[in-house]
């Protein structure tokens, strides 16, 4: 079949930080991301899933090393634009199954919720498109959750 | 420099189904996404960005087509699974920017959400990863958004 996966990896390297309840309003993720890109700090992921009754939670990955800074550096902006809280996870394990002919990779992500599913794993964020299938789960169970991914995908590799 | 941009595409063919405040435990995003499987729907992107006090949030994009029969499919899991409720937008804009060398796509991000600020279109769902940036808007806003990033963006056509 003409699906197939270039790769699953896990990157233990990373942490991240989530803006609760910023203003639903244009201007607000150019403003929270060019603050964080001043400071210097890299940023890999950036997720947002939904907005709620006019506010909206951001969560954005960086190096472990630079979670705390990450965190003060949001922070700065409260005055300035409004949130609820900044919260941080100082320590996730992402996997990511990337691959070629993902266009139907909605079932490769089911099949990589099933195998997590499987061994107890929660899911903690989710940044899929056709591209890459991202997960981040806790910073302890990366190498259980790479292990259930190969185990599950075994069949498929390039 | 060496990065550079493969493409700017919009998608005007989905819309998102959001399930909010399911249980934050393993399995559930499994169910979600079988069960929407199972109904023949073909999902694009998936994004989970934060859970709260226990619960969290997914949001997925579908044909617009589909959006219906995806909320009928996710409510038709509310008592096995339990969650909040499920909303919807019928009709969404996806902006894509993909690249080589986006491994410091962090300041293309930060160009995206400028250029999209300074036409003041919203924002409502964000996914990126090192090798694509996704951004979500208004179904109306599809072209005045990618006219932005095509000015914004210009110089750096791979
Ligand atoms: C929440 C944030 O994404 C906002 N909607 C913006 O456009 O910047
Ligand atoms: C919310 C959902 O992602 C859940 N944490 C799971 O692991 O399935």
């Amino acid at each position: 079949e003409d699906l197939l996966i270039d790769g699953i990896s896990l990157d233990e390297t990373q942490a991240t930080v989530t803006v609760c309840g910023v203003p639903d309003q244009p201007g607000v993720a150019d403003r929270v991301f060019n603050e964080v890109a001043d400071a210097g700090i890299f940023v890999d992921m950036i997720v947002q899933s939904f907005s709620r009754r006019d506010s909206a939670d951001i969560t954005f990955s960086v190096p472990r090393a630079d979670v705390e800074k990450s965190v003060a550096t949001v922070e700065r902006l409260r005055s300035t634009i409004g949130f609820e809280r900044v919260t941080h996870l100082p320590s996730v394990a992402k996997l990511s199954v990337a691959g070629i002919g993902l266009r139907s990779h909605g079932g490769i992500a089911v099949r990589v919720f099933k195998a997590l599913a499987d061994e107890d794993i929660n899911i903690a964020m989710i940044n899929t498109s056709e591209m890459q299938i991202n997960v981040v789960i806790d910073g302890e169970a990366g190498s259980r959750g790479l292990a259930a991914l190969q185990k599950q995908f075994g069949d498929m590799r390039a």
